[in-house]
């Protein structure tokens, strides 16, 4: 599709300019409400001591998300895609030239909740990560493969609540690696904060 | 949009259709996981001794769905849409042809588990369902107007799991009429059955 090639340029060009920041850039895609949000103000009340961070946070519509994670104190960029149901690599280089203007080391970017549409729309990120959550049920990783196979970190959030859901947490973690051998796959509770120092890791950072 | 209007001229043809055949048709959207499947399963389990039910199960990939109902024993068909968020009245038209020849009374529509997409691609059906659960937090309401603004009934799902979540199911309800003052909310638990006569009753269909 041509779009689909336009979307690729831009992203690689999106590479390119964060490179030459020497920003690390991190898309995080996933269902809607599956903690997306959550695990980045986690990510950030650890990594701010350390790193000047902004977040570019995606969605059809409210400035809710930025709201919520800009009081961590850190730049927060809202875009809203309307009837679009992901970011695009050209609202991404908008938004985050105006964080690079802030010497920036890294850039959160938060993916309309969606589990299907950001999977053929890379942005530059250096690494893309997929949230699931357990809540959904045990079959979302199998209806949804593409998501998985772009994604180079598979979360599953919302450890806490498999006991009430009586999920079988080791059959998703096996579900991500079946549809991706590649994927690093991290359990995480964004609630009690278990597995986020995991995730700070496979992201290739210093706490 | 061309595609969106000739979207809408099937789904027209397709509601003709139906009102010929008799036959009352469900088009139950809602975001992944939210419980479609098995709300649908609780409504075969109640509504088959009486109404002959034919079901038509969409979604990216996989017949897991299709072939959850199955064994509730109705005739069930499944529509994978590869990389379309959604279904549309063409595929939906196929399907149901198929479905009428079994002198059905019931056609519930499982559509794709997302919360934006099949805002815009109506089916034909008599009522547009929209199904979230509290898991999900509470904020997916306010941020996806879209699709609510387009359904006759919202549901608000895994009711047994708010206390867990912290959730205000008050709040949520709230919010889907502030969307949309027409919509008719139900609170339900597809796990334990509460709510599912309340839903059946909004369905306009008899016990
Ligand atoms: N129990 C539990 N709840 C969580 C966890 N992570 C997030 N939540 C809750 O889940 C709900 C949704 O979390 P968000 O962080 O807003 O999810 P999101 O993926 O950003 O949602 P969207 O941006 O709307 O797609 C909120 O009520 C959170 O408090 C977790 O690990 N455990
Ligand atoms: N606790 C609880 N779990 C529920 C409820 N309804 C559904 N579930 C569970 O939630 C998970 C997802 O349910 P499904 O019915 O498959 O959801 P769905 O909307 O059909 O999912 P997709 O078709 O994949 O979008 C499963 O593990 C269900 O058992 C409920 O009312 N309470
Ligand atoms: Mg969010
Ligand atoms: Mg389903």
């Amino acid at each position: 599709e041509d779009f689909l090639k336009a979307n690729e340029k831009i992203a690689n060009l999106n590479r390119k300019m964060f490179n030459r920041y020497n920003v690390k850039v991190f898309d995080i895609m996933g269902s809607i409400g599956s903690g997306k949000t959550t695990i980045i103000e986690r990510l950030v009340e650890i990594l701010k001591e350390k790193y000047r961070i902004g977040v570019i946070a995606g969605d059809t519509s409210t400035t809710i998300d930025a709201e919520r994670i800009s009081k961590y104190g850190v730049p927060s960029i809202q875009i809203n895609t309307g009837k679009e149901c992901h970011l695009d690599a050209l609202m991404v280089r908008k938004a985050a030239k105006n964080l690079l203007r802030k010497n920036i080391d890294i850039i959160f970017i938060e993916n309309v909740g969606n589990l299907i549409c950001p999977a053929d729309f890379p942005l530059g990120a250096h690494k893309r990560i997929v949230v699931v959550s357990v809540t959904e049920g045990e079959y979302m990783i199998k209806k949804k493969q593409d998501i998985f196979r772009v994604a180079d970190i598979g979360v599953i959030n919302k450890k806490d609540m498999a006991v009430y859901m009586g999920i079988d947490i080791n059959s998703l973690v096996r579900d991500a690696l079946e549809a991706n051998p590649n994927i690093k796959v991290v359990v995480t509770s964004a609630k009690t904060g278990e597995g986020i120092r995991e995730l700070i890791n496979l992201l290739e950072l210093k706490i």
